[in-house]
């Protein structure tokens, strides 16, 4: 049976914009990340989901820093876009469970999944890769977080 | 300067599932995947957002085919939960862009949703990690959007 899943990680130093009911329409999402390019503000993850409605939901992390710059420009850009609002949270975690294959492999989400219910951990986001599965979390969940997906997987042994 | 994007990409087959409105409480998309995955259907990506209102968005894609177990087996589980509303949509496709290192680069993203901007091609869900930017879009324009974002990374060279 293959080894899917190699090891697991935590970074808590993440702060998350989620973008809610943005317009829906071509060249919304190239005009937000241009103008928080141009501030020199690093993006880590962007999940987008649409709302099937005209309008959509985008989220993105950044590295902790200057959530201030960013604020005034992601704010200036959805006041020119004529929609959207921007919700800004730091107190987070994300939790990845890390391998190669893991889309192929059926059951890798699920299992993540339920070893953070069993915890009573609640999942804020989820991005997957066929390398990574990253769920965000509260930050106060973290290492109860760690350690159940830790487990999960016998990732204790070498 | 390092070369980031390697390639990139496009997948027709696939449908996405998109979850409104599921409760925003520990145990739902465990119990979610957990029945999709009893019912032997294969997961592609899973996005969610949280849209911070005790409700949260899910959508998942997987590769075409027995859409009819699919809806029984979600709408079942959803009823189950006691919230949330499922859309099932076919008429897509996925545009990627593959490479190494692309988190650290900032502009790549912006680049790709630039490059569809352009050609007017609507994003409808947006996933990335360090290895892959993907893009779902409407069917119609899969082969405008691998053309555009093709040229916009200068993929045409050897
Ligand atoms: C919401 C945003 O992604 C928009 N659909 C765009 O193409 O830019
Ligand atoms: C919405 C869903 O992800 C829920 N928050 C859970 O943890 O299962």
């Amino acid at each position: 049976e293959h080894i899917v899943v190699s090891g697991c990680a935590l970074k808590k130093d993440l702060t998350r914009v989620t973008l809610k009911h943005v317009p829906d329409q071509p060249g919304v999402v190239a005009q937000i990340f241009s103008v928080v390019g141009e501030a020199n503000i690093v993006v880590d993850d962007i999940i987008q989901n649409t709302m099937e409605d005209g309008t959509a939901n985008v989220s993105f992390t950044v590295e902790h820093g200057d959530v201030a710059d960013l604020k005034i420009v992601v704010d200036k850009k959805l006041k020119e876009l004529g929609g959207g609002s921007a919700i800004y949270d730091a107190n987070l975690a994300k939790v990845s469970v890390v391998g190669v294959g893991m889309k192929q492999s059926t059951g890798v989400a699920t299992k993540m999944f339920g070893a953070l219910a069993r915890e009573k951990v609640n999942i804020q986001n989820i991005s997957t890769s066929e390398i990574r599965i990253s769920c965000i979390i509260a930050k106060a969940d973290a290492e109860k977080a760690l350690k159940a997906v830790h487990a999960a997987f016998d990732l204790g042994k070498a």
